[in-house]
């Protein structure tokens, strides 16, 4: 499903040269449940937006279903993020003018639903976050972990083949995230990828493998092969 | 230090009120270090706000010091948010076009530190969370985690009487919230009172008094007299 061939994140910070990701080489299939851990900057969020066709790589190749993402044009980056990935982002990027239930909704119009049944999938999918009574509100009106959950909802309404999660539960009490990972474990079930980043062990036990990284290279894979 | 007298805080939503916070009393005392747990939406982060003098009740009287804090105007309120209290964001509100270093600085300005002092004085709580190599990266050239520690560096950069931390290990991996927890537990020690928000039960056991949050009210007191 995904090869990451000698991938690397540069930023050049005047003089000095910050690595984000250096050099990482990484194979994911379909169906797979993949948790990232490690310390704060180690590079978990640099790496999901690489695998999220969120930011593209300094060096170093990315296959997505056998494309090179490199040599993809914008509207089929842009397919790809829509139809195939959903991506929940760790400070969650929220329409601030928009509602709760509008911001779910809004993937679905990529994929041309129309108004009605968008409007539907978006309650069916709050009243998985326990949040149908809050779908009104707008982002400065939630608390930290409606604002997440509303961020879980927008990423899981389109039923996305890949899922990608970056920090899920950080907001979150530990009933609520029990009732999350409910809904990850369902959707892998289903046959979907999930790829979180996590550092609580319990949320990261959820996964089938664990991959910890640490100052933009992978220290250990629990499946390496 | 604080009593508070049947708070409640409420928002009409159209036809319906939501009542974040509902009739609450509480006392605290000089030095108690307080942990906040509770479930998303409970109205922690609500009383947190109230406690810092950053929203005003709907109902009910907050008194700080033995002064009401109603009372006070504009000038008295700002002497105590900038020399009495550090706070802690559950998102951080860092100024998004100043580095981590000068986003450490401001709260000196207003103490009328010179520049000099500040800059050193932000050097080193910098340094307390192991940021010191980050400090001219901008909010959005810094991960989820280093914005949270420069948040948390800025709060203890006045070394406040009053610190007020809502969910301050949200975004950290273990080591690093150890790290973190040092510097509160050292902060204690130095006889400041600490009041904390957190849904992570190791975090919270750093506190001699845990204050249990449903629905805008408080379902236990660990410490109730
Ligand atoms: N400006 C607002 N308008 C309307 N409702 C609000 C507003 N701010 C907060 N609320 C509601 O008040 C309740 C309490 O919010 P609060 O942010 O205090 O919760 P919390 O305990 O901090 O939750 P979390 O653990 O998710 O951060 C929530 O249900 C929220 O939807
Ligand atoms: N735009 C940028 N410019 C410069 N450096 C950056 C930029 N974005 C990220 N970095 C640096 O790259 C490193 C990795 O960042 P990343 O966000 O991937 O870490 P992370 O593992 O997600 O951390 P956390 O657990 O704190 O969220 C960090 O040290 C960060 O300072
Ligand atoms: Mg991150
Ligand atoms: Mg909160």
């Amino acid at each position: 499903l995904i090869e990451l061939e000698q991938i690397s994140k540069h930023y050049q910070m005047g003089s000095q040269l910050v690595k984000a990701v250096h050099n990482v080489s990484l194979t994911i299939h379909h169906n797979e449940y993949i948790a990232f851990i490690g310390a704060s900057g180690s590079g978990k969020s640099t790496m999901m937006n690489i695998l999220g066709c969120l930011d593209s790589p300094t060096n170093g190749h990315y296959r997505l279903n056998d494309q090179n993402v490199a040599t993809l044009d914008e509207s089929a980056l842009a397919d790809i993020r829509n139809r195939e990935i959903g991506f929940i982002f760790q400070s969650f990027n929220l329409l601030p003018r928009a509602t709760a239930l509008q911001n779910v909704m809004q993937p679905l119009i990529y994929l041309g639903i129309p108004f009605n049944e968008r409007k539907n999938l978006a309650i069916e999918a709050l009243a998985n976050v326990q949040l149908e009574d809050r779908s009104d509100h707008l982002p400065n009106e939630l608390s930290g972990g409606q604002r997440q959950r509303v961020a879980i909802a927008r990423a899981l309404v389109t039923k996305p083949s890949i899922l990608l999660a970056d920090e899920p539960t950080g907001n979150l009490d530990s009933q609520t995230s029990v009732e999350i990972m409910r809904l990850f474990d369902q959707l892998h079930k289903d046959g979907q990828t999930i790829i979180m980043v996590t550092h609580e062990d319990d949320i990261a036990s959820h996964s089938n493998r664990q991959i910890k990284m640490k100052d933009g290279n992978i220290l250990r894979d629990s499946s390496a092969i």
